[in-house]
């Protein structure tokens, strides 16, 4: 008896994801932030980050299809994000690290906000 | 399944979903 692991499964799921969002489809939820309007799966977000994770696990919330975030809320720093969470990759350009780590903080995304004060020190 | 007679796939697991129809 043993088992086949597909190594690279993780990241054809995820890449599937992202081609759904591309493409719109069973998105169910549109995150607006300051006139920004991104669609979204509820599973993605909720899998990534603490904070959707408390509002879509509320059941008074769960089925809210859209959510406004705080007008604090960076919206660029929110779409490297949200582009993170569907590939892996955290784009990281000098004027924005700032605004992705606060925004992941806000999003409760402690492991990227960790990386990004790292990457900031190292770069002191 | 870390040992147990595990063999590694290292090639696509599932379909590609396309970027459009």
């Amino acid at each position: 008896d043993g088992c086949i692991q597909f190594t690279r499964h993780a990241g054809d799921v995820l890449l599937n994801f992202n081609r759904l969002r591309s493409r719109n489809i069973l998105t169910d939820v549109t995150i607006q932030i300051d006139g920004q309007h991104f669609c979204a799966h509820k599973t993605v977000l909720v899998a990534c980050s603490g904070l959707f994770y408390s509002i879509f696990t509320d059941p008074l919330k769960s089925n809210l299809s859209a959510i406004s975030l705080d007008p604090e809320v960076d919206p660029d720093g929110f779409a490297i994000l949200l582009d993170f969470m569907y590939t892996s990759t955290l784009t990281l350009k000098d004027s924005l690290v700032l605004v992705t780590m606060n925004t992941a903080s806000y999003l409760q995304m402690e492991h990227v906000v960790d990386t990004c004060r790292r990457f900031i020190k190292s770069r002191e | 399944y870390e040992g147990v007679n595990t063999i590694k796939e290292m090639g696509r697991s599932i379909h590609e979903i396309p970027r459009q129809e």
